[in-house]
């Protein structure tokens, strides 16, 4: 509590928490965990040849630290509270609860295979749809 | 081809990948998707009529096309692999997890070359044995009747199958329908159990023969002369096949390399 209060006296701006935040300490601090954006353009690829559609797709990723609160955070597991008890305890030991996909969604993809015969696919778990603490 | 935040809500092309890594992560991607390497399809027009009703099907299913439709494919709304608006068009949809059209390589095959509009064979040496086939749909095009006659046919499809000397081919019945002279449209032939042998032996795969019967007068005629488009007609016309699978649950599960 008493660093979180420490926290607030610096801060001087936080744009919002998709930027990193911008401390008087002129120290740059990991925004919290988030989706960010990821886009594999196929076409970019060289793969438009055997490919039809998409063009590409938005794969997204997750970054950023989980930190208490972990309310800040998107979706945090209830481990993740304690993953992160722990890692305040033992911090050289202990890793942090770890940024990453909480849901998943599929993408179809439309392509041509070696006998010009055009198959379409759903792949599943390609794309991220949201992040979290685990 | 991989594009990241920059911080500034603005998204840049990942330009510090070494030229080794970046294949590398191509062929991870291929993997992914299930395939050995990049395809190389011979000439692949998008205008013939196997691309074409997948595009259409790929578009249906992803509204109007426009890419950022795919977020739509949502697991958790969607269970199925395929959206439910078109499972009145094609019931087998809803069970499916790929959906492949196959084009007619008949031009490969010596024995069938001679009589290349009433045989088929679609190649399914890229199918997985662990793919379980749900149906199979062979695509007619049937022009009017020109002969101005008012009568039905009978469209029978038969699997060519090997005889008991090297030379001799046999006819198992597969499937028949009945069409009227006056039908314009695509006629679907159900070939579930040829596709379903051909994906678990793809050595059993000889093709198909199709028989034309006019029902008036028991003649046996070509399928041209009843306006079935053959491989001299409209490319977006041409006889193809789509093949609905089902993948074993073992495919999805990402093998460790």
């Amino acid at each position: 509590s008493a660093r979180r209060q420490m926290d607030t006296r610096t801060a001087v701006s936080h744009r919002d928490d998709s930027h990193w935040t911008w401390r008087r300490t002129r120290r740059y601090v990991r925004p919290v965990c988030r989706r960010k954006t990821m886009y594999v353009d196929f076409e970019d690829l060289g793969w438009q040849s055997w490919i039809i559609a998409p063009e590409g797709y938005s794969a997204f990723y997750c970054d950023g630290d989980c930190i208490f609160p972990l309310g800040l955070n998107m979706n945090a597991t209830n481990h993740a509270i304690v993953q992160l008890l722990l890692h305040t305890v033992k911090s050289q030991t202990m890793p942090k609860p770890c940024c990453s996909p909480t849901k998943l969604s599929a993408i179809s993809v439309l392509y041509f295979d070696d006998n010009s015969n055009v198959i379409l696919k759903k792949y599943r778990s390609m794309k991220v749809k949201a992040c979290g603490c685990h | 081809g991989f594009y990241t935040d920059n911080g500034l809500e603005q998204s840049v092309m990942v330009s510090r990948i070494p030229h080794r890594v970046k294949k590398e992560f191509q062929q991870e991607i291929l993997t992914l998707m299930g395939l050995h390497h990049k395809p190389k399809p011979r000439a692949p027009g998008k205008e013939t009529s196997a691309p074409r009703f997948m595009i259409d099907l790929y578009n249906k299913l992803h509204g109007s096309g426009a890419s950022g439709s795919i977020e739509d494919d949502d697991e958790d709304e969607h269970p199925h692999f395929f959206s439910r608006t078109l499972e009145n068009e094609m019931p087998k949809l809803n069970s499916s997890d790929v959906i492949m059209s196959f084009v007619n390589h008949v031009h490969k095959i010596h024995f069938l070359r001679h009589e290349r509009d009433r045989t088929f064979f679609f190649d399914f040496g890229e199918v997985s044995p662990q793919e379980t086939v749900t149906g199979a749909e062979l695509r007619l095009y049937k022009a009017k009747d020109r002969r101005g006659r008012h009568t039905t046919y009978h469209i029978e499809v038969f699997t060519i199958q090997q005889g008991v000397d090297e030379q001799d081919k046999i006819l198992v019945p597969e499937t028949n329908h009945l069409v009227s002279s006056d039908f314009e449209g695509w006629i679907l032939m159900n070939v579930t159990n040829a596709a379903d042998s051909w994906t678990i032996m793809p050595a059993s795969n000889m093709g198909l023969y199709l028989k034309i019967t006019d029902m008036s007068t028991g003649q046996e005629l070509r399928p041209n002369h009843i306006g079935i488009v053959g491989h001299r007609g409209d490319p977006d016309k041409q006889a193809f096949l789509v093949c609905f699978f089902k993948m074993s649950q073992q495919l999805h599960v990402r093998r460790t390399r």
